[in-house]
């Protein structure tokens, strides 16, 4: 038996949106520690990882692990029928097919019960081991988002390059090329405006601008995001959900042959 | 010339 009440609904909608156009189908793993999921995209070149602690829940149930794959276009589809005020309740039995989530609105006047299909996926599991990380920044999720929209109306790609000036995101295409610097600011009276840079040594990376514009669906979700980087590893891009836990998007670079 | 690496290439099955 699983039963899940998660108090802030909307944000299990805006995990939705912010990975069902990376992923199509994924297994979400619900266990003593919470409610998670790991998936890679149909081209094996990004990963997104979620967590929500069993702590941020209301009400947390779950006698045994259980692994629900579910359509993330058919989960979001009946996530969207939730008000962004409802109460959403998760709700499995052992051994069922289906999955039941339960909206309630603020006030309790109207209860809706949506019934889903599970299916059987057949994912590959990948070991993330913790990283040093050459350089981490952090700084605001809509700049970062303007940026990588910005830059994809110039090229495909993106090299995000950190050094003790600051974090340079620079593209080139048929028409012309760009290059965008934000230096540290730690604003003391509003934190959520900070752009902070942890360097340990400077670091360029290569990425495809397709998949960094898809992260940033998860903007919606924090207020600033996290962007670790290494010369040996995927980059992370980390957007915090409110006490509850985090939706990590790995990303491959590109490298010169 | 820029190769697109995997995520498969850093990170293995568990």
């Amino acid at each position: 038996m699983l039963e899940l009440r998660l108090v802030q609904g909307s944000l299990l909608k805006k995990v939705l949106e912010a990975i069902r156009e990376l992923v199509t189908d994924a297994n979400f793993d619900c266990s003593g520690t919470g409610f998670s999921l790991q998936a890679m995209d149909s081209s094996h070149v990004a990963l997104v990882a979620l967590l929500l602690r069993a702590e941020g829940f209301e009400h947390y149930r779950c006698d045994r692990n259980l692994s629900m794959g579910m359509n993330l276009n058919n989960m979001a589809k009946m996530l969207r029928c939730a008000g962004n005020d409802d109460i959403i309740t998760i709700k499995a039995d052992d051994g069922s097919d289906t999955v039941t989530f339960m909206f309630e609105s603020p006030k309790q006047d109207k209860i809706a019960d949506f019934e889903m299909k599970l299916m059987d996926i057949d994912s590959e599991h990948l070991g993330i081991p913790d990283s040093e990380y050459q350089a981490i920044v952090r700084m605001p999720s809509a700049e970062f988002m303007r940026i990588c929209k910005d830059l994809s109306s110039i090229g495909d790609t993106v090299i995000i390059s950190v050094t003790k000036e600051g974090v340079k995101f620079s593209t080139s295409g048929e028409i012309g090329s760009a290059n965008i610097v934000c230096r540290q600011n730690q604003t003391v009276d509003k934190p959520e405006e900070a752009t902070v840079i942890e360097m340990q040594e400077p670091v360029s990376l290569t990425f495809a601008l397709r998949y960094m514009n898809s992260f940033t669906k998860a903007s919606s979700l924090s207020d600033q995001v996290t962007i670790s980087l290494s010369s040996e590893l995927p980059v992370v891009v980390e957007y915090k959900i409110a006490e509850m836990g985090y939706i990590r998007f790995y990303l491959a670079p590109k490298i010169e042959e | 010339q820029c190769i697109q690496k995997k995520i498969t290439e850093y990170f293995s099955k568990t």
